[in-house]
């Protein structure tokens, strides 16, 4: 048990400090072991550092940077451990233009190791989708759905 | 194995009954402010065996059939099947289709089914043990939720390391 | 005190069924007290439901109509016993594109018995504002200014 | 009485001086993540007087203090300082412009000022006491924050209408 859970945690460790500097396009952040000698009980400590920034508590940290680095770390469990598919409820919602489009792309290369049904308002992440599904109470207080293209999302969500 | 589809009925706000295909990589829902969209989400994690009705944000379990609209009654059952390919044998059992199935009655009798056999919730859960698949797996985030995945305290997050072991 | 606070109940009370209507174009919602005998303790109880909906609990709206809801009751607050001014950081962040205008339009109505500083990432949000002001980092971890004419936006948020 | 602008130094991200200017009905505020926007509305309620670094999203208080950048060393000194149009003489002062001011040190020297008098956090207390500003008035909304004005609990509902009473 102790054994992988230090695989596990150091596999994990790789995949976040790559996929943290790829989604900020830039900056650096760890994964470290509050106390390696009781691995049974160790907390995890997150340092993140956005591109040009020092090095500052998590909770410091804006709304996007927030968003976009605990994203980074469900994107390295998957890559670890990839469950057969993901859903994302506006994971989106909190983030500026540039970076739901960092999103969106990231989204799109890992789509070949896992499923991702995402629920959003944002252009960005409606277009890296394959398929897309309006959900309407056209009778209201009544779910119904509607298949869309992908482009004629423009008009459907006025 | 991925989902090829969900059928809802008579579950939250779909009172009709409404099939969604989902696509190998990434399908996207969109639509206005309480439409329908998180109650999709819902629906995933109930027919998986959630069993908290305060994280499917209601009451009691009861608050997940259709309770009626300006025009309409209420109905008395809820019932959601997911389908999923299993044609790369990732669950353990012989089809290359798995349907997973759950009802639930107002008056409380609820049942799960696989392939359109009765069965427990035990028997669900056995089905999807080593695939990072459950109603706790990290793998559906909920609207607001995603800060959450960081957590105040160091603790909490080996939970996630824990379940990727 | 207790006279003081049931005075200020009832009106809130009035207001917020109006508001809400307002925000919704439609619907109903109430304010209670959930014991009117115990003035001093007495919780308040909110029913809201949207238009063609039936009465549900709070917990059940989506997480939009919650940040209405939520939004109808600050702004009855303010029609009762208006504060000076109100800061407003990304409240329509779970708005839709139909309801991001309905609420900028209210957002006008108020602005002549309040001032409202208002953060924003919604395009209908900014189109309401009398000046608008862009947060940059040229400088990486250090923030300037920018004064924004209000129909430069389109070219600013990228 | 309204705000009619907002001076900050060496507060959170702010190294170099920065002055907005509010209009006196909306003004908005956009931009990138991470670029300082949420700063401006910590600065606010930090020169009213807030006491919780937890409240700033800190630690403790120093954490407000410039901390460096890539290229620019660590400040000494966080001072904000916002000027209120008190034409209608709302506030108890006999001014028509009131600058209220609060400065602190690595070392923990921490002043407040009235138009450029020191004084204590008690003076500017009583000066905002029946305006409904103040640092925990509903009237200013964190990010993310909405949601908990609706609260789970009915009693905790309260508070906000003894505020406004
Ligand atoms: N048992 C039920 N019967 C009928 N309607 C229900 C039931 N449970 C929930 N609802 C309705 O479902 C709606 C919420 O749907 P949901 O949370 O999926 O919206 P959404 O599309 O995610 O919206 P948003 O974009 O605001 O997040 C609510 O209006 C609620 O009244
Ligand atoms: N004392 C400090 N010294 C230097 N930088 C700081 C300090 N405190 C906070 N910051 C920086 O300020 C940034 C956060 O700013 P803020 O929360 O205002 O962003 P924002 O514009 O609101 O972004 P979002 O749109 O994501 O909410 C962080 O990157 C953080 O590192
Ligand atoms: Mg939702
Ligand atoms: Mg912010």
């Amino acid at each position: 048990m102790e054994e992988k859970f230090l695989e596990t945690f150091n596999q994990v460790k790789v995949e976040f400090e790559k996929i943290f500097t790829d989604l900020f396009e830039g900056g650096q952040a760890q994964l470290a072991l509050e106390d390696e000698d009781d691995l049974l009980e160790t907390g995890i400590e997150i340092n993140a550092q956005p591109p040009g920034k020092k090095l500052q508590k998590l909770s410091l940290m804006s709304g996007g940077e927030k968003a976009l680095t605990a994203t980074a770390l469900i994107f390295s469990l998957l890559k670890v451990n990839p469950s057969p598919f993901y859903v994302l409820d506006e994971l989106d919602a909190p983030l500026d233009d540039a970076n739901v489009n960092r999103f969106a792309n990231y989204l799109n290369q890992l789509s070949e190791i896992a499923q991702f049904i995402v629920i959003t308002h944002r252009k960005g992440t409606m277009a890296a989708a394959n398929a897309l599904y309006g959900v309407t109470m056209q009778e209201s207080g009544v779910s119904q759905l509607l298949s869309l293209k992908v482009d004629e999302v423009g008009d459907y969500e006025e | 194995m991925f989902l090829k589809s969900i059928t809802i009925k008579g579950f939250k706000s779909f009172a009709d009954r409404v099939k969604v295909d989902f696509e190998p990589a990434i399908t996207g829902i969109i639509g206005p402010n309480g439409s329908g969209k998180s109650n999709i989400s819902d629906a995933i994690r109930w027919v998986l065996g959630e069993q908290s009705a305060k994280t499917l944000r209601g009451g009691k379990m009861e608050d997940v059939i259709f309770a009626g609209s300006g025009k309409r009654r209420a109905l008395g059952l809820a019932e959601v099947t997911l389908t999923l390919d299993n044609r790369d044998g990732a669950l353990p059992i012989d089809y290359k289709e798995v349907i997973i199935g759950r009802r639930v009655t107002r008056s409380g009798e609820s049942d799960y089914l696989i392939n359109n056999n009765t069965c427990r919730l035990k028997d669900i859960k056995e089905l999807f043990m080593d695939t990072g698949i459950g109603k706790d797996a990290y793998s559906i985030i909920g609207q607001g939720k995603v800060e959450a995945i960081l957590s105040e305290n160091s603790v909490d997050r080996r939970e996630l390391f824990e379940e990727a072991a």
